[in-house]
């Protein structure tokens, strides 16, 4: 029985099966281990519980925790299904799928509505865009008078907005990303294409044998 | 002649919190 000795690995709450988590995403078995390395790396570095924290998130992502920025804590708030205050694994995982490069485009076209849908109103509002339009611009070094915002409102609105009722309905939203499917390039993370090879060390911590056994 | 404004969600694409690639930039 030398090949078969139980691994005494204990998982945090929020673990789930990669078997089950590759079943309902597009990630394989394999891919979603690589990724519990990333998500172990993520979720201890500030308080060791297993489980991403907003502290955690914006570090990842900015190196600095401090920074405070609209968009991401959207992003949080979208992977935090269960609305806790921290991203589980599972969490994780699913919602990474959704950036997968072969994630059904129209996966992507949702989640992006709902991150810009900042009221969870089930419309963009105008309103809305002006909010993430300004944000934009003080986290980055470009100046535009309100005037210019306001004109770069109507464009948008009048394109986007066929319907003249001033928001963006689901519908509206996806005709426009097909007639400007850049706007979807952030959706799409090439890196989860070769997860493992960025995480390697997943073969070591692997648990497709046994499943397999 | 002034050029012609972009999409807002053209602008609001670029912010850094909707790149999630610094994700993948936590090895070690």
């Amino acid at each position: 029985m030398g090949c078969f000795h139980s691994k005494q690995v204990k998982f945090p709450q929020g673990y789930e099966d990669p078997n089950v988590l590759a079943g309902e995403t597009s990630f394989s078995v394999s891919e979603v281990e690589a990724l519990y390395e990333l998500f172990k790396k993520i979720s201890s570095s500030v308080i060791n519980d297993g489980l991403i924290h907003k502290v955690e998130f914006q570090l990842a992502l900015f190196k600095n925790s401090k920074k405070e920025n609209l968009f991401a804590d959207r992003v949080f708030d979208l992977f935090d299904k269960k609305q806790n205050g921290v991203i589980e694994f599972g969490e994780f995982v699913r919602s990474l799928s959704v950036f997968h490069p072969s994630a059904p485009f129209n996966d992507k076209i949702e989640f992006a509505f709902k991150l810009y849908d900042l009221r969870k109103t089930g419309f963009i509002e105008r309103e809305e865009v002006k909010e993430m339009v300004v944000a934009l611009l003080s986290e980055s070094d470009m100046k535009l008078s309100d005037e210019v915002i306001e004109t770069i409102l109507d464009k948008t609105f009048r394109e986007a907005d066929t319907k003249q009722d001033g928001k963006i309905d689901k519908d509206e939203w996806k005709d426009l990303v097909e007639r400007h499917p850049s706007l979807m390039k952030n959706m799409t993370l090439p890196y989860l294409k070769d997860i493992t090879t960025t995480f390697p060390s997943f073969v070591f911590h692997s648990e497709v044998e046994d499943a397999n056994a | 002649s002034k050029p012609a404004p972009m999409n807002a969600f053209e602008l609001i694409s670029l912010s850094r919190g909707l790149n999630l690639s610094g994700l993948f930039e936590t090895r070690g």
